[in-house]
């Protein structure tokens, strides 16, 4: 199992949306796919159709030693599981801070659970900060898949991303982990910015970048309010089909382990 | 001078577009404004055409004891003056989370500030959050003006922020903070979502809610790549004459003190 953290610290560039698509999309395709849900705001939960606070969330896991593979719970498509979460999370921020091994706490947590899982892949739905718990997704990941906005302050905020997950990997916490991808979101063609954006990216960051550009779409705005995934909510928008292309050029990056 | 927190856990739904352009707007109808930059991405610091980096920090006064007068600085608006962000504070959230004081440590700086303050307003955008700088803010603040994405999950995180307040103010932190209001941002017209969302709000929040409502503005995305504000950018952009228009209701709603 392959464990993929979907992070950036900017709010509101797609991450929930990208964790919840691409994972319907991998599933659709017969991949194995579970997705965490690591920020408190649960909008992966939610747009799974599940309600927040129902069933436990990795904080069960975090601080009251409860095995991770009974938090797995199965969503209404097949080959896909949820780690719901609820806004008890956020306190366990500063019950982590106050702990020695905050950083590679959810890493013990996860690989242990990897020896037995049963998935090829586990997204990891990061909060927007560069707390500790999106600091603890990156500790955990093999990789870092970046949704980016194709706006000025998504690519402001895109060094110090890098910046930051070179600092896990030089403080020993995890040494390979690697930047898997990055995929530009809410595109719209009608602005220069989106253009200008796009290129400075691939100018710098090359192959990294998927050739997938996810369009803003108005579908990818509703389903989340159905609890359906895009794939599901609206198979022939634009949305739908930038997220299955998605997917595919992911299963081309990879193959799973 | 009044204490405005502008905050929002959920990522990207405008707080730093509404520091920034109210604060403009309200700095040109001739009110004191100083922004101050609490999100260590400093969105609000680059928008208004300063480095990250090259100016001091609230972190000077929040852990060094520097005093706040001497961080502020003038931006190239009259009226407008600014307290720049930078990455150094993302690490104040740990130093923070082993202080005892750590919830009432900023609004003791900023009320004694206000003390000798020369503006009428202090805008605070915050980030996208519900960790140690967040709940500071809310400390710290006369008021809380919630910036709202005509979106599901928008919707969805709105009583969380309300709960925080309700526990910043029921804590004895900031006894009589109060919501100053609501405001709709990035509204789509082309989708019955925006009308939905915008419908539900009013409903149960009624005339906390500001009438002006923030449409979705191609202009409004571009103006911080050019560091200017949308008033000085576009002046005729239908994103600048919403948030002079939002800047004329704010200041019906209050009266400097
Ligand atoms: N391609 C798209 N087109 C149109 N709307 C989109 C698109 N992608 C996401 N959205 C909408 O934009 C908003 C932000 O997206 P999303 O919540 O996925 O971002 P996020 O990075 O997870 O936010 P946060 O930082 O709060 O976790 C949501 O309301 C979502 O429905
Ligand atoms: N009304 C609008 N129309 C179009 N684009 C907008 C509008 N308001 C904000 N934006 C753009 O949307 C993105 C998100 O806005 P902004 O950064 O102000 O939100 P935020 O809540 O401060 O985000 P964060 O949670 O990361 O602090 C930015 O790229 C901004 O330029
Ligand atoms: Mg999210
Ligand atoms: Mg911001």
């Amino acid at each position: 199992m392959r464990i993929i953290a979907i992070a950036n610290q900017k709010g509101g560039v797609g991450k929930t949306t990208t964790s919840v698509n691409l994972g319907a999309c991998l599933a659709a395709q017969g991949s194995r796919v579970i997705v965490l849900d690591l920020d408190p705001q649960a909008n992966t939960t939610s747009a799974l159709d599940f309600i927040p606070g129902e069933h436990p969330s990795i904080y069960d896991s975090l601080i009251e030693d409860a095995d991770v593979a009974t938090l797995i719970q199965p969503t209404k498509y097949e080959n896909l599981s949820i780690i719901p979460c609820d806004l008890q999370l956020a306190g366990c921020e500063i019950e982590l801070a106050r702990a020695e091994d905050h950083l590679i706490r959810l890493r013990g947590i996860l690989h242990a659970y990897r020896a037995v899982a049963e998935a090829d892949y586990m997204l990891i739905d990061c909060p927007p900060s560069l707390g500790i718990l999106m600091t603890s997704a990156l500790a955990a990941a093999d990789e870092l898949l970046i949704p980016l906005q194709c706006e000025y302050f998504g690519l402001m905020g895109l060094s110090e991303i890098v910046k930051v997950l070179e600092m896990v990997a030089t403080s020993g916490a995890n040494p390979d982990v690697e930047i898997e991808g990055i995929v530009m979101t809410m595109a719209d063609s009608r602005t220069n910015l989106t253009q200008q954006v796009i290129e400075e990216v691939q100018r710098v960051f090359k192959s990294t970048v998927y050739n997938t550009i996810i369009p803003r779409s108005i579908a990818l705005g509703e389903s989340p309010s159905h609890g359906r995934a895009i794939i599901d909510y609206k198979p022939s928008s634009a949305g739908a089909k930038a997220y299955q292309a998605l997917a595919g050029e992911f299963l081309e990056r990879h193959s799973p382990v």
